[in-house]
């Protein structure tokens, strides 16, 4: 939408409501925008695709490659721990992190540890079935906790290279549920000394500001280390994880676009960028 | 819960007892603002101030004794209008409820984004409907989606046992038609009306058919939608959305609604600390009546959408 555009208020305002637009937020958008304007007026931005790039730039600084890359461990197994509020995605990007470190060469182990839901323990079943992959699983309606126990103390024994552990859907106002996560996180760790070593909040690009809260109290309950953002094959935008590195310092690392195993790329700030203002 | 920017303007002008033209303008921007940071899309924002000052300027609320207060009841009753409720009746009207028809089934089609609460949300009707008597069939017509079957059957028996009423909770699914993503599409449809001939047979009331999630984008499965509707019928069609949604509300659910004909809308996951915003978008792009709210992951965590409740709640 500004290619071949030249630079004036107007643009900018059109800029500033397509920011907003993308869910980008008020606050981050006047960040952004008076950045922008500071420019303009210096001459040092003349034209649409002048703001593309500084707008690249910005973003590319936000998250910098190398805190895009996955926490491995350097002792097997690696366990990352998938969470999230309900519906976002997380058993299906579990599936595509799998397929994508299968083909890698690593062995997987996947931990069901939604012990509440209907369907959910046999949905990551199924997953497991396509992808060749074991999974761990306890009683319907039993305690998460024990489940990722189980699951760690298996992937030992199995000498697997990555652990993938499945929580519940859980709204962070729900502090019953966000202690539960907080102690999954624990009896991980007293397993398996300093893991999880990835802790991914999966958010859903079709959500609103309401992501920026996620984020937030996820990290607080879990120390989040990384964001897998889903649904980008929509027409939602994600803008919302720009706010979020502002606030919390959380990069975002991968993408979801699609409902297959196959349908996941790492994050790329520049191409976020171009299908913001496409 | 769009309400803490709205409480600093309400704040500001209540305890004015005299307001000028640029206070008026100087309040919308706050508003506006408010409404932004409440996930409300920005076009839908920037018409309801466009709505507000011309009731403003048309009521003279700079010559009122109470402007402030004024201002407070045009944007209350504006908020009223807005979610289809009536500001100035004494008693808002009872909500419509679920078609009841003879003979029956009453078909219901569920539609929406991928994980917006659907098959959560078709237990919840069924329970609402067996503690009013009404017998249902829940039909599983997400073919796709690995164990959607299964979670629907789940679904049903969960509200056949465990919620209160007298009338039986029936499923209907196939679960050999189950197949991977992109190979069922289309199955859905014959799936659809087997569920129809069973509800036939069996003298249900309410006939609910489960979709798969999908993306409006996709032209393919919102074809299969469109073959459901035009081969059985239904009498509902609701749209569900999560609550927590953003600025895409409004593109999700214009592009449902022009295809589809939307004729109610249920809002999820309300039971979270979102602002809510997408409630007022997707009201005011489709006109479709806000029919239900989703407030839990229980069975029984469904409520009926009142227009006077939620402007109350929105101004805090
Ligand atoms: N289009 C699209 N759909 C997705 C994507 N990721 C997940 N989905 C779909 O979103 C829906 C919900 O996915 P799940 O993996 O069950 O989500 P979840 O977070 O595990 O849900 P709960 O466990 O119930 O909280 C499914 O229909 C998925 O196929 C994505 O990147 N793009
Ligand atoms: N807290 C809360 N969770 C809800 C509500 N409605 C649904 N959920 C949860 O949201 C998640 C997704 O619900 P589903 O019913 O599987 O969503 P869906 O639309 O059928 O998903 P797809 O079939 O994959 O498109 C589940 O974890 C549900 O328990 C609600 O009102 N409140
Ligand atoms: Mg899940
Ligand atoms: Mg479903």
């Amino acid at each position: 939408m500004l290619s071949g555009k030249q630079l004036n208020d107007d643009l900018i305002k059109e800029i500033e409501k397509r920011l907003i637009q993308s869910d980008v937020g008020v606050a981050a958008t006047k960040i952004l925008i008076d950045g922008i304007n500071a420019d303009y007026k210096a001459g040092t931005l003349t034209k649409g695709e002048d703001v593309i790039e500084y707008l690249k730039t910005e973003l590319k600084a936000m998250w910098p490659a190398q805190d895009r890359t996955l926490n491995l461990s350097d002792t097997k197994p690696t366990v990352i721990l998938m969470t999230g509020v309900n519906g976002v995605g997380k058993t299906t990007s579990i599936s595509k992190l799998c397929q994508q470190l299968t083909s890698e060469g690593n062995t997987v182990l996947l931990g069901a540890c939604d012990t509440f839901r209907a369907g959910a323990v046999r949905q990551l079943e199924i997953w497991g079935e396509r992808l060749g992959v074991e999974v761990v699983k306890g009683q319907q309606g039993g305690d998460p906790a024990a489940v990722a126990f189980d699951a760690c103390s298996a992937a030992k024994s199995r000498d697997v290279d990555i652990l993938i552990i499945d929580t519940a859907g859980r709204l962070q106002t729900q502090t019953g549920l966000m202690d539960q996560l907080s102690k999954i996180r624990r009896v991980i760790d007293k397993q398996i000394p300093g893991a999880p070593h990835e802790t991914l909040l999966v958010l859903d690009a079709t959500s609103g500001q309401n992501a920026l809260r996620q984020a937030e109290e996820f990290n607080a309950a879990a120390g989040v280390t990384g964001i897998f953002l889903t649904k980008l094959d929509g027409t939602a935008r994600g803008g919302i994880v720009v706010a979020i590195k502002e606030a919390t310092d959380i990069p975002v690392k991968y993408i979801g676009v699609g409902e297959t195993p196959d349908d996941v790329e790492p994050f790329d700030p520049e191409r976020f960028v171009e299908a913001m203002f496409a | 819960r769009v309400s803490d920017g709205f409480n600093n303007v309400f704040r500001k002008l209540s305890g004015s007892d005299a307001i000028s033209e640029s206070n008026v303008r100087e309040a919308m921007d706050e508003v506006r603002t408010a409404l932004l940071e409440a996930d409300v899309h920005y076009e839908v924002a920037e018409e309801f101030c466009k709505n507000i000052m011309s009731d403003a300027a048309g009521q003279q609320v700079t010559k009122a004794v109470k402007p402030g207060q004024e201002m407070i009841s045009i944007v209350h009753r504006r908020l009223i209008e807005l979610f289809g409720g009536d500001p100035d009746a004494e008693q808002q009207p009872t909500p419509a409820g679920i078609m009841k028809l003879a003979p029956g089934p009453t078909i219901i089609m569920m539609c929406g984004l991928q994980g917006s609460g659907k098959t959560t949300t078709c237990g919840k009707l069924a329970g609402m409907l067996k503690k009013q008597g009404r017998s249902v069939m829940l039909c599983a017509a997400d073919l796709q989606r690995p164990a959607a079957v299964e979670q629907l059957e789940t679904v049903a028996n969960q509200a056949n046992d465990d919620l209160p009423g007298g009338s039986q909770v029936h499923f209907y699914g196939e679960h050999d038609k189950s197949a991977e993503y992109g190979k069922a599409v289309g199955v859905a449809v014959k799936v659809c009306q087997n569920a129809v001939k069973a509800a036939k047979k069996q003298g249900v009331d309410v006939l609910i058919l489960d979709t798969a999630g999908r993306l409006h984008v996709n032209d393919e499965l919102m074809g299969e939608l469109k073959s459901v509707r035009s081969l059985v019928n239904p009498h509902h069609i609701f749209l569900v959305v999560d609550a927590m949604t953003g600025q895409d509300a409004v593109n999700s659910a214009k592009s449902f609604h022009e295809k589809l004909e939307v004729d109610g809308v249920i809002l999820t996951k309300f039971d979270s600390d979102t602002r809510g915003g997408a409630a007022l978008s997707v009201k005011a792009v489709t006109g479709a009546p806000i029919r239900y709210i989703g407030v839990g992951e229980h069975l029984d965590a469904i409520e009926v959408f009142h227009p006077e409740r939620m402007a109350g709640r929105i101004l805090g």
